[in-house]
């Protein structure tokens, strides 16, 4: 369902060269639970946002239900995104100014539920990550490890295709962080495909398959268990 | 050195009071390393920024170095802050206009060292994180690990008497937050304060004694060893 081929992003700070992404080969088949690690810097942000549709890369093929995907403009990415995707991102991205809920509903309501259809979504997953009685909050209105909740509440609110989840356990401690990768395992039975980046061992072996990066370079790992 | 006597500090959320921290009495000595753990949303970092002087108790009394700082208005806390605390935020706050060694220079400059003598001082701490070769690069154009390591950076550079540290390795794989904490051993060994909140474990231990915090409630934890 994933394929990337042969794929390099390469970032141009003056005269330097910066190589991200360095000719990576990496396949995902649909319901697969994988684990991406590597050092501080390796790439794998910049390959999880190309996986996700948020970036382009410089060459190379990426191939999403057998459809090349590699340079769609940015409209045409964000609706793929929208109706596949579900990303939890390294620093969460909430929308400032509207509290937990609303920042939850906000893809529901793109993907044309009602309001009163969106709410309810909304609650049922801020429940599943253990945030009701902070719905009403504002971002700055929450802990560190309550942004990160709605990040991952939000991603998962449309029962996505895939999830990809850069670092969601980062700002937790280790027995929300737990329960946050339980959630993800029962999505996973049912169904959805999900690529974590994680620096937790715990987390990582949660997965059924690691893949590591080093200074852009992908490699199959060694068995999590 | 830092002394908080029944210090309390709530929020309030329409009809509702969130009680942040409750309560709270703490002691720490010139020289001391110390862990505060606990769950998502239990207070850590509410309690770390009356700590810094970034937030004020709604009551109690915060003695720094038997001065009672508990009522200073925001010019006066800065002064002290300044003069005394270096902060690693647990969401970096980065000025992202400005790169990595700028970032990091500014506090310096604001100590009054020369354009020359910070640009040294920076470049020192930005090595010591393993940075060099990314000063350059703005916010943005750095990993999540890479940001934190320059918030840390900034906080080290005017060698406080008391470093906070709200989650400095969140962000880092298991090996550069090993090499992290070890730069702060060798400081703590060279006489500087340092309080570190985090969820892991392995950092906890580093520390010489674990405080755990729960509801906003502190209670001193069990031997790190
Ligand atoms: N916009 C950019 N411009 C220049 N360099 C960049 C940019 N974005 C990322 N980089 C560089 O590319 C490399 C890979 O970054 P990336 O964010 O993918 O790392 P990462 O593996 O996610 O790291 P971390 O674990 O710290 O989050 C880093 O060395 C970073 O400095
Ligand atoms: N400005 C605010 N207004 C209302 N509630 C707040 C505010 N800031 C924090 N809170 C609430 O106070 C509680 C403690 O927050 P705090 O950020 O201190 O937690 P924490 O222990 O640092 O959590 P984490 O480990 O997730 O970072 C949380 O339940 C949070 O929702
Ligand atoms: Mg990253
Ligand atoms: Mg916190």
């Amino acid at each position: 369902m994933i394929q990337l081929i042969d794929l390099t992003k390469s970032f141009q700070m003056g005269e330097e060269t910066i190589t991200a992404v360095n000719h990576v080969n990496f396949q995902a088949e649909k319901g697969e639970f994988i684990s991406i690690v590597g050092p501080s810097g390796s790439g794998k942000s910049t390959l999880m946002n190309i996986l996700g549709l948020l970036d382009t890369a410089d060459s190379g093929t990426y191939l999403l239900n057998q459809e090349d995907v590699t340079t769609l403009n940015d409209n045409q990415q964000a609706v793929i995104r929208n109706a596949k995707i579900g990303f939890v991102f390294q620093s969460f991205h909430l929308l400032p100014r509207i509290n937990a809920l609303e920042n939850v509903m906000v893809p529901l309501l793109y993907h044309g539920y009602s309001e009163k259809q969106a709410k309810e979504k909304a609650l049922f997953y801020l429940d599943k990550v253990n945030l009701l009685g902070r719905e009403k909050h504002l971002p700055k209105q929450l802990s560190g490890g309550q942004q990160q909740r709605v990040a991952i509440a939000r991603a998962l609110s449309c029962d996505p295709e895939i999830i990809l989840a850069d670092e969601p356990t980062g700002a937790l401690d280790s027995k929300t962080g737990a329960e946050i990768m339980e959630l993800m395992e029962q999505l996973n039975e049912g169904g959805q495909t999900i690529v974590v980046i994680t620096h937790d061992v715990s987390v990582a072996k949660r997965a059924r398959r690691v893949v590591e990066m080093h200074d852009g370079n992908l490699t199959e790992g060694k068995d999590p268990q």
